[in-house]
């Protein structure tokens, strides 16, 4: 059964966890 | 962070679904591609959820989709490095 791969894209919105800080300290 | 289930994940909302996968993806992304792993983890979820839940599930299918992910952004910005370069050349002002 061929398994349909999901295209990815580069203009995908960035995603960070909730509560996540880009800044290091 | 408990391991994700595809009974969690049912019971979720479909908004919050997406949240779940990318909060326990972000951090498996984050070990290989620190400066990367926003992005990655980003284009990864736009993959429908039983395939995330399955990448969860299996590092070696997990590793390669985050190896194409990330040829996927190397192609990306050769190609608008290119733009840019042919761009400069004639004159065209950068957007």
């Amino acid at each position: 059964v061929p398994v349909l791969m999901s295209k990815l894209s580069a203009n995908a919105p960035e995603f960070y966890p909730s509560g996540y800080s880009n800044y290091t300290e | 962070q408990e391991p994700l289930t595809a009974t969690m994940l049912a019971s979720a909302p479909p908004q919050e679904q997406k949240q779940l996968l990318g909060e326990q993806l972000f951090p498996l992304i984050q070990v290989l591609h620190p400066t990367l792993a926003g992005k990655i983890t980003g284009m990864l979820l736009e993959i429908d959820n039983s395939e995330l839940l399955h990448m969860l599930e299996s590092p070696e299918s997990l590793h390669s989709k985050i190896d194409e992910a990330v040829a996927v952004l190397h192609v990306h910005q050769v190609k608008e490095a290119a733009q840019k370069a042919v761009d400069s050349a004639t004159g065209v002002p950068p957007v």
